[in-house]
Formats: C-alpha cells, sequence, structure tokens
C-alpha cells in the first residue's frame, strides 16, 4: 500500500517543489514506486520533471473534475520507478468550479485511491495557500512533510500549518500526521539559520527530519533543465541531502 | 492624489513583503506619506512592520467586510511617515465569505479612494495567488510592481501574471499598468542569477529597474525584529538598495 504524503506549507518559496521533485526521485533511484502529483497551478513540479504547461495535455484538472482517471493522466519520467501527474495553469479554474460540490475535498482522495497499490510513495506537491487544492491533498494524505526555510517569516507561518492540519485531523481526515519537518535552505553561514533550527528542533524535537537541505546552487539550476538535481549533478550536496532524506524515509517506514 | 502600487507576483517567497516594507519605509524616509497595506493573510507586512497577529485588533478583513473603513483600523509605524493597514490569517475568510457578492472585486478600491489625498504612495502587499485578494489589489492600484527572484521557477510564472494582468487591464481596470520588474535576490556570484537577468532586460527593457536588490542577509534578520532594514543596519547592502529603489521612483514620478 502506497504511502501518501502531501507537501504543504502555505508559505511560498521554502522548497515545496524542489522536495518533491528530489525526493520522489532519490526514492525512485532506491527502486521505490513513486507517483509525483503537482496540485500545484504553477505547474513547476510537472517543469521540474521534463514537462512545461505547453508539453502537457490532460492532466490533473480533469482528474479532479471527473472527466479522466488518474491513469489516463499519468506520464512517465527520465527514472523508471517515477511516474508524474502534470498540472498546468487551468487547474485554478477548479478551485471555482468545485465551490459547490458537496464532495468537494475528497476529490483528489478518490481519484487516488486506486493506484494505492501500484506505488510505494505518492507525493503531493502542494500550492502556496490553505485553499481547496491545498485541502484536497490533505484529506488524500496520510502524512504531510514539511518544508521549511530557516528564516523568519516562514518560522512565522508554522503554528497556522499545524493548526489547519489539527483541523483537518478534526475533521475530513482522522487519519493525517506529521511526517516531519526538513529544514531547507540551511545556510551553516548565517546565524538566523542557526536560530531558526535551535528554535524548531527545541519545539518540535523527533519530528524534524535528521536529514538537512542545505542552500545548493545545483538545486536551483537543475529545473531550467527539466531534471532532479541527482540527473543533474550527482555529485553535489543537494543531491546527497535529498537520497539521505529518502533513506531516512524508507529506514522511518521499514521499522514501522 | 496617491499612487497605488501593488506588488503581486504568485510566484511564492520572491520577495513581496519584503518589497514592501522596504520601499515604503525607504520612500517615507524621503518624507513621502505612505501607506502600506497587507492584502496577505500570512500577515508578513503587519509583522515585519513591529505588529505580529497578537497585536493586531480590527484589520484589513473588516475593511473588505464593510464593517470598518480603513482609516479606523489605520496603525502608526516606527517612521512618522509610513502607516500601515494590518491584517491577520481571518483575513482567509474574505475570499469565501465575498464569493457571492457582486462587487467582491472593488472592495479595497473602495475602502481605498477617501484616502487618496493623504498618501503620496500606497504599497499593497499581496498573497502568492492570484486569487481575490490579488483581484482586488490589482482593480485597486494604478501600477503592479513585479518582484522577481532571479532564478527558473520564478521566472516560467512570470508569463502567467503578466497575461493576468492583461485580462484585469481589459475588463476591471482599464487604467492599470506595470510600475516595473525589480531584480530581487540577485547573487552575482551564480551564471543562474545572470543568465535569468539578462534574459528578463532582454524581453522587458526599461520595464526592468535599473535598482537591484541583492541577496543580504540582513534584509531576512530585520523581520525577527519588526523593523524595516533601515532602522535594522542602514549601511547594509539591502538598505542602500531600497533607498536607491525609492529615489528611482520617486525620480520617475517627477518626471511623468
Ligand atoms: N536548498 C536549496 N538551495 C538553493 N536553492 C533552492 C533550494 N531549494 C529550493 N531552491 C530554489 O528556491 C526557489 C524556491 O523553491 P521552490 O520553488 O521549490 O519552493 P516552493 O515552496 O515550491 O515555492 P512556491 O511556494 O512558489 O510553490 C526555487 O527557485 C528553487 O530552485
Ligand atoms: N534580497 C534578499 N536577500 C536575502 N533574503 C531575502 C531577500 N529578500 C527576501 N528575503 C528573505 O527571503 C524570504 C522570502 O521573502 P519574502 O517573504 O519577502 O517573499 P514573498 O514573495 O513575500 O513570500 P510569499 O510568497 O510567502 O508572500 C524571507 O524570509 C525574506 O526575509
Ligand atoms: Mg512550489
Ligand atoms: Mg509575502
Amino acid at each position: 500500500m502506497a504511502r501518501t504524503i502531501a507537501i504543504a506549507n502555505q508559505k511560498g518559496g521554502v522548497g515545496k517543489t524542489t522536495t518533491a521533485v528530489n525526493l520522489g526521485a532519490s526514492l525512485a533511484a532506491a527502486e521505490q514506486r513513486v507517483l509525483a502529483v503537482d496540485m500545484d497551478p504553477q505547474g513547476n513540479l510537472s517543469s521540474g520533471l521534463g514537462y512545461p504547461k505547453t508539453e502537457v495535455g490532460a492532466h490533473v484538472y480533469h482528474v479532479l473534475g471527473g472527466e479522466m482517471s488518474a491513469e489516463e493522466v499519468m506520464l512517465d519520467t527520465e527514472l523508471e520507478y517515477l511516474k508524474l501527474l502534470p498540472t498546468t495553469t487551468d487547474l485554478i479554474g477548479a478551485e471555482l468550479e468545485l465551490v459547490d460540490a458537496l464532495d468537494r475535498h475528497q476529490r483528489l482522495a478518490e481519484a487516488l485511491a486506486p493506484l494505492a497499490r501500484r506505488f510505494d510513495y505518492i507525493l503531493i506537491d502542494c500550492p502556496p495557500s490553505l485553499g481547496l487544492l491545498t485541502l484536497n491533498s490533505l484529506v488524500a494524505a496520510d502524512t504531510v512533510l514539511v518544508p521549511l526555510q530557516c528564516e523568519y517569516y516562514a518560522l512565522e507561518g508554522l503554528g497556522h500549518l499545524l493548526s489547519t492540519i489539527e483541523r483537518v485531523r478534526g475533521s475530513v481526515n482522522p487519519n493525517i500526521s506529521i511526517e516531519g519537518i526538513l529544514l531547507c535552505m540551511y545556510d551553516k553561514r548565517t546565524n538566523l539559520t542557526r536560530q531558526v533550527a535551535a528554535e524548531v528542533r527545541q519545539h518540535f524535537g523527533s519530528q524534524v527530519f535528521e536529514s538537512i537541505v542545505p542552500r545548493n546552487v545545483r538545486l536551483s539550476e537543475a529545473p531550467s533543465f527539466g531534471k532532479p538535481v541527482l540527473l543533474y549533478d550527482i555529485d553535489s550536496a543537494g543531491a546527497r541531502a535529498y537520497l539521505q532524506l529518502a533513506r531516512e524515509l524508507i529506514d522511518k517506514h521499514a521499522r514501522s
């Protein structure tokens, strides 16, 4: 049975997509069967895996609307064990069109249910908001992975995200839990990074992944080639960090 | 008459709030009368100017709902010429509550109209999405200032933002235009930054501000003290960049 993980944080630019692309690729490199789902109308996960908007046909928008199945829009990537449900900016329309549907928050969960046996991991990249698309992702998910930029504004928003997850647990998805908090864009030269990291570890203890993703320019260069960093520069600090995170996740799940 | 500028980009974490806080403070330091409006439920502009959620009473949510006037929720800041319309996460409720209101996209424009004579600049910080809160800001604005992080995903989203602004110009706000594109988090050591900057200047020419905001840790430290960077570290590269941007704006508007 697949473990479905929503990669969410309403704070913008904290590394959600970079984590979805590179954790997905790293798990696939370890021969875990992975499905990456792009629930952000920006479509950065799709282009980061080689499918810019111009090359996407049917996508997640059509799945949420009930016109197509997830299976029908699924795409291959450069990695054998990694598949993608792509998206384009049309997905913005879903937020308005689903407003009156009674099951509006369960559309993604229903679409992914038939795929649970085919994958070991389903990773969902969320937009920087707590609207219907993120809500759909939290309902479909078993756990939430929270990328956290080691900066003040990102830390400030963490409480609101966690209380939103609590509310989802108390209503539409009683099983949801925190997969972990991932420290991203970690710059060991600055005091700010160390202060934020210390504060997060103090409050959240073992919920913080041991793996840390350093600030590494190779991570921001790889998307312009439509490749995960392990296919762009396997020796980079960024590639090593995500391979380590994949190992940490696999080991943790093997124990449970 | 105030010049109302929406600071918008649906890509997350590109420097919208940092620009709203520090451009606002720099214009106020030049004795321009400035109103900063927080239209992002994250409330980062408010805390960046010294008002975290816990210290905010009535706010923008109550103004959009018609319960209070902008004047009534306005707050002073540490700078004499800079005022703030604060917000908290309650603002998220406005997106749902206004869905059925016929004038839902004009609420902010109507609320700011009575203030136009009292300010030289009104700066509106937008959330990382193109929903109703950003739409309200684009309707209320004379121009749009687009902070652009010099990275691939940010560049990818620029086309969609500009076509959205075109659609707004063709419908609810015929007068809107681009104030300029501001290169943010510019790291002159990386090829990626230089490539993105060159591509943006090639496509947008004089619409790109001459002032560039470098990546500067003092800009990300200042918010934890609730201060604009010019009150935290006036000698920093970040402070100088925003003072220069303010000067560029004032000179440009003096000529027109
Ligand atoms: N560890 C890192 N080191 C250097 N650059 C990074 C790192 N992680 C992400 N980036 C870059 O920072 C920018 C923001 O990251 P990303 O787009 O993954 O964040 P996001 O949370 O998905 O943003 P959004 O909120 O817009 O969806 C991107 O340009 C990305 O390439
Ligand atoms: N030029 C800069 N140099 C260094 N850090 C910066 C710079 N500009 C912004 N930052 C930091 O980068 C992070 C993102 O910036 P900011 O929050 O202003 O972006 P935003 O576009 O408002 O994000 P959101 O999309 O979440 O509203 C913040 O932690 C901020 O302190
Ligand atoms: Mg993203
Ligand atoms: Mg912001």
